[in-house]
């Protein structure tokens, strides 16, 4: 990507990731991809300067259609793809193409590029998002694989990967996929499942959150996995709109075309046509326009789906019915920059209502639209994207879910050609927003090869920030709201902090055997899943909360909650820290004790956080915990709901 | 029963060190021929794919009453639909 690593405050320079220290041990740390494969040509996956393959990988370069064993290089190590579960379920079986890991449809080379490509020089999309172009590890090794198809991935091939992806020896998995909202039982999501076992193995798993944007859409919702919300970053791509009356609007557009003068601007709903009302027609759906009377014209659309697809696919629209321009309208998705094939931008609700109050009360409005541009810094940044799916946990309350966010708005990465002819696309998504983390989790595990995978996801959770560059609270859009955990986790991760936590919240496939205890599963069915003598009366906890996971939610507070959470320190052997809480609205929290002595690394001490209501809040509520010495904050959020 | 089958995922936990893959294989398909009657080309018509490294488990395409019989099976954790997940 072009700007943001930058934007999260890593060197700009290959060798250098995260000022201060040496990753060069980034060499040793194997992602793997679940994906739609990888274009192995493409610059970023070069495998120049780079040492042989790791001693132990067991992974292997499975060949087919355009792609043989020696397509592999020093980066790109594995590549499999799976078809099983597809073929299976699938009638268009010739639609399928390159029966092999070669990626046809870019998701999984943008992915890939994201999370590990290497430094690519004067990278840019049409002009727009200029500059040397970087993944997070860039010197980390790549192990594709192929799962998911253009119509999507089926869970047979996904554990397929998984089951292989443990044998061959991956440290770190990435996945920017996930199931519908609501997501089905642990052991009865492929996810859930694939990623207990590779957790188990010291597999560090990320996965994205999803794109619904609705309250309790988030997926990926086991306490194993690492889910990631989508951000902004302070980069823009805009397309000046002037109207006949002088006045300058700016939306958003991945358009370089350039209209040579004003023209005639219309509401679509005033080019209706054939059997399609005025009201179907402003949505500008397939044949809904007249050709007479939208040529020429600069049209108004409205939208109402969130894919990227759907609003493309109207500017196709306008542009067969002899459209000019568009101007479309779409609150939920108005800073997603789209590449429309006509002069064409996007605007939110209430620029959308300015323009049509122009249109509807002036005789002949005009306006012209202009090619699209790259603009920084013009907003605060980051933001929550609106369409990143959030909080609560629709299967365990008591987890927090998403973990924490990440940019995913408009991300410029490596593309398959075969998709479309170019080596770089901008694509917007939770599915951009987990690689950067899994990135960063390379850089970890380089440093700090020895951390459990929890031990990870603490760092990067504890160090993240709740604040914007200006300081101030992280928003959401599109209205601009105040956001909360629900929205970020733990916030925006602050890759310049992860490596020095000073102290980790660590969770070990015991402490996970006791998480299922403490939602209903018996003893047999645990037994089953962990092929030991597990027992749940063994277990050390009684209630999901009580899992030592670096956030607390406890969704029905009923007068007083006690939890206990057990700090490891990981910083320098003698350290003192002490508790800041900034509690729930209406909810009194305490900390016993709310000093800590650590005398030396690697000593464990626990603490109660003890909730009381004072004011009973409406809904949930949000606070924070911080544990702080001179050098070092570790906080994590506090989430409550009383009932 | 064949059109009306589908691909579902038989789950049965975590994998034994010393299990060999050969045997689970045989063992799957072994529990497949078991509902189809004691035949084993059926139970390798139906088997589509072993999960033998990290964790134990196949995919086959039962009936739903087939696969109401394999949940109950000795080893099974779970047995799920082959559900289609989208990219994000």
């Amino acid at each position: 990507t072009t700007h943001s690593w930058d934007f999260m405050g890593l060197s700009s320079e290959e060798t250098m990731e995260i000022p201060g220290f040496s990753t060069k041990n980034q060499v040793n740390v194997i992602i793997g991809f679940i994906d739609t494969g990888i274009w192995p040509e493409s610059p970023s996956f070069s495998d120049v300067d780079m040492p042989p393959v790791p001693a132990g990988w067991k992974g292997e370069c499975q060949s087919g259609e355009a792609f043989n064993v020696s397509t592999c290089n020093r980066k790109v190590i594995g590549a499999r793809y799976y078809l099983s579960g597809y073929e299976a379920e699938e009638d268009s079986l010739e639609m399928v193409s390159y029966r092999s890991p070669r990626d046809s449809n870019g998701h999984g080379s943008h992915t890939a590029s994201t999370a590990a490509g290497r430094y690519v020089a004067d990278m840019n999309y049409k002009g727009l998002a200029a500059g040397g172009a970087r993944g997070g590890s860039p010197m980390s090794r790549i192990a594709v694989y192929k799962t998911c198809w253009d119509s999507g991935c089926y869970d047979v091939d996904l554990l397929a990967a998984f089951d292989d992806a443990i044998r061959d020896g991956v440290h770190v998995l990435s996945l920017s996929l996930g199931p519908e909202a609501p997501q089905g039982e642990y052991f009865t999501d492929a996810i859930s499942v694939g990623s207990f076992h590779a957790a188990s193995h010291g597999v560090v798993v990320v996965s994205s959150a999803g794109n619904e944007g609705q309250q309790g859409s988030a997926t990926n919702l086991a306490p194993w996995l690492l889910t990631v919300a989508a951000s902004s970053t302070d980069r823009d791509f805009t397309s000046d709109i002037m109207l006949g009356n002088g006045a300058k609007i700016v939306g958003e557009s991945l358009s370089l075309m350039d209209m040579e003068t004003s023209t005639r601007i219309i509401s679509a709903s005033e080019a209706f046509a054939g059997y399609f009302t005025p009201y179907q027609s402003s949505f500008c759906l397939e044949s809904s326009l007249n050709r007479t009377k939208a040529r020429g014209r600069v049209l108004i659309c409205r939208h109402a789906e969130s894919s990227t697809e759907s609003k493309l696919q109207k500017s196709v629209v306008v542009k067969e019915a002899g459209g000019a321009g568009m101007i479309l309208v779409d609150e939920a998705d108005k800073d997603v920059a789209i590449p429309f094939v006509i002069p064409a931008a996007m605007v939110g609700r209430r620029t959308g209502n300015l323009i049509l109050s122009y249109v509807n009360r002036t005789r002949k409005p005009t306006s012209r639209i202009f090619s699209a541009k790259t603009v920084i810094g013009s907003r605060q940044a980051p933001r929550i994207a609106s369409f990143s799916s959030k909080g609560p946990n629709g299967l365990t309350p008591q987890i927090l879910k998403p973990d924490v966010t990440a940019p995913g708005l408009n991300i410029l990465a490596a593309w398959s050609p075969a998709a479309s002819k170019k080596d770089f696309n901008i694509l917007s998504g939770t599915s951009m927003a987990a690689p950067h983390i899994t990135g960063i989790v390379a850089l970890i595990k380089s440093v700090h090869p020895s951390w459990s995978p929890s031990a990870i996801k603490s760092a990067i959770m504890t160090t993240a920030t709740v604040r914007n560059k200006h300081r101030q609270p992280i928003t959401v859009d599109p209205e601009g709201r105040r956001g909360n955990a629900f929205d970020y986790g733990a916030g925006f991760v602050s890759p310049t902090r992860v490596l020095e936590p000073g102290l980790i919240y660590d969770a070990s496939p015991a402490d996970y055997k006791a998480f299922l205890c403490s939602i209903g599963y018996n003893e047999k069915s645990l037994r089953l899943i962990t092929r030991d003598n597990s027992t749940c009366q063994e277990q050390t906890f009684a209630a999901p909360s009580d899992l030592n996971y670096p956030s607390i939610a406890v969704p029905s507070l009923n007068n007083t909650y006690t939890v206990t959470r057990t700090l490891t320190n990981v910083g320098y052997a003698k350290n003192i820290y002490r508790a800041v809480v900034y509690p729930p609205r209406g909810i009194n929290v305490t900390v016993e004790p709310s000093r800590i002595v650590f005398d030396r690394y690697g000593q464990k001490i626990s603490f109660r956080v003890n909730f009381q209501v004072a004011a009973p809040p409406q809904g949930y509520a949000f606070g924070f915990l911080t544990w702080r010495n001179r050098k070092s904050r570790v906080t994590m959020p506090l989430v409550a709901q009383v009932t | 029963s064949i059109s009306s089958s589908k691909v579902y995922v038989v789950y049965m936990g975590s994998r034994d060190n010393g299990d060999d893959p050969d045997e689970i294989l045989k063992l799957n398909h072994l529990m497949l021929a078991s509902i189809h009657q004691g035949s084993i080309e059926k139970a390798q018509d139906s088997h589509l794919y072993s999960y033998v490294h990290g964790f134990r488990g196949f995919a086959a395409k039962l009936t739903h009453d087939q696969a109401s019989q394999m949940a109950k099976m000795p080893g099974v954790v779970s047995v799920f639909p082959n559900v289609k997940r989208k990219l994000h």
